[in-house]
């Protein structure tokens, strides 16, 4: 039986709201160590990887494992139904065919309870554990949110290139060209504001940006973004939570 | 002329 409660409704719908415009069809697995999933986009070319381990939830239980397949957006439309700062429980039994959605106002007394049908979801497993990468660059989600934005406007792909001392972005359309570098700093006062840059090889890699544009919906789940690069797997977008994560792999596109 | 590479190109089935 799995009965997660999460303090807050909010972290919940934030984490689903991440992800759930770019794949429709989810398996979460939940096991004593928490929740977890991995989804690929209809195009094979993004996969998200989630993990909500129990130190996310005020208080959490599964004794046996239980794979609950969700439909995205019939789960979105329940979880617009409860409060941002409701509690929210995930109440399953060993075999369900159902997911109980618990959501109870702590100031007020009201409760409310929503049952979403599962699915059967047939889906791939991919290994995507043990890849090494050539740079591994951390900054402010914010900002890298920002840069895919507006470089979006002016070409489908996105250039990015890493050297020692910057990491260099680059979008080369019909109306023109931008680019924006970023350079590491420390920030002592604001560390979430810091730039990091790991090196072992440089790096010179092009994107989607459409997929670029469904990864930066990740952050308003943690200040910070780390990239990892390299040329022979796909990049790893990564947003830390409290405990857990969600991570993106992006398979790159090529010059012909 | 870009060309988008897909996942499978990497990644072996669990």
């Amino acid at each position: 039986m799995l009965e997660g409660k999460f303090e807050e409704a909010s972290l919940f719908k934030r984490i689903i709201d991440s992800f759930k415009d770019c794949v429709q069809l989810v398996n979460f697995n939940c096991n004593e160590h928490g929740i977890a999933a991995q989804a690929v986009d209809d195009s094979r070319v993004l996969l998200v990887s989630l993990s909500i381990g129990t130190e996310s939830f005020q208080e959490f239980r599964c004794d046996r494992g239980v794979t609950l397949g969700v439909d995205l957006s019939s789960l979105s439309k329940i979880l617009r139904c409860g409060n941002n700062n409701d509690n929210l429980t995930l109440i399953a039994d060993d075999t369900p065919d159902s997911v109980l959605l618990l959501f109870e106002d702590t100031k007020k007394d009201r409760i409310s309870e929503y049952s979403l049908k599962l699915m059967d979801i047939d889906a791939d497993f991919l290994d995507i554990e043990g890849m090494e990468y050539d740079t591994v660059i951390t900054m402010p989600s914010a900002e890298f949110a920002k840069v895919v934005r507006d470089l979006n406007q002016l070409s489908d792909s996105l250039n990015i290139l890493v050297t020692k001392d910057t990491v260099k972005f680059v979008a080369e359309g019909d109306i023109g060209s931008g680019s924006v570098i970023v350079k590491p700093h420390t920030d002592m006062d604001k560390p979430q504001e810091s730039v990091k840059v790991e090196l072992d090889k440089p790096v010179d890699l092009t994107f989607g940006s459409k997929y670029l544009l469904d990864i930066i919906k990740g952050a308003g789940l943690s200040d910070q973004i780390t990239i990892k690069l390299s040329a022979e797997t796909p990049a790893l977008f990564e947003f830390s939570l409290q405990s857990g994560y969600l991570q993106f792999f992006l398979a790159p596109k090529f010059n012909e | 002329q870009t060309l988008q590479i897909e996942l499978q190109n990497y990644y072996v089935q669990d």
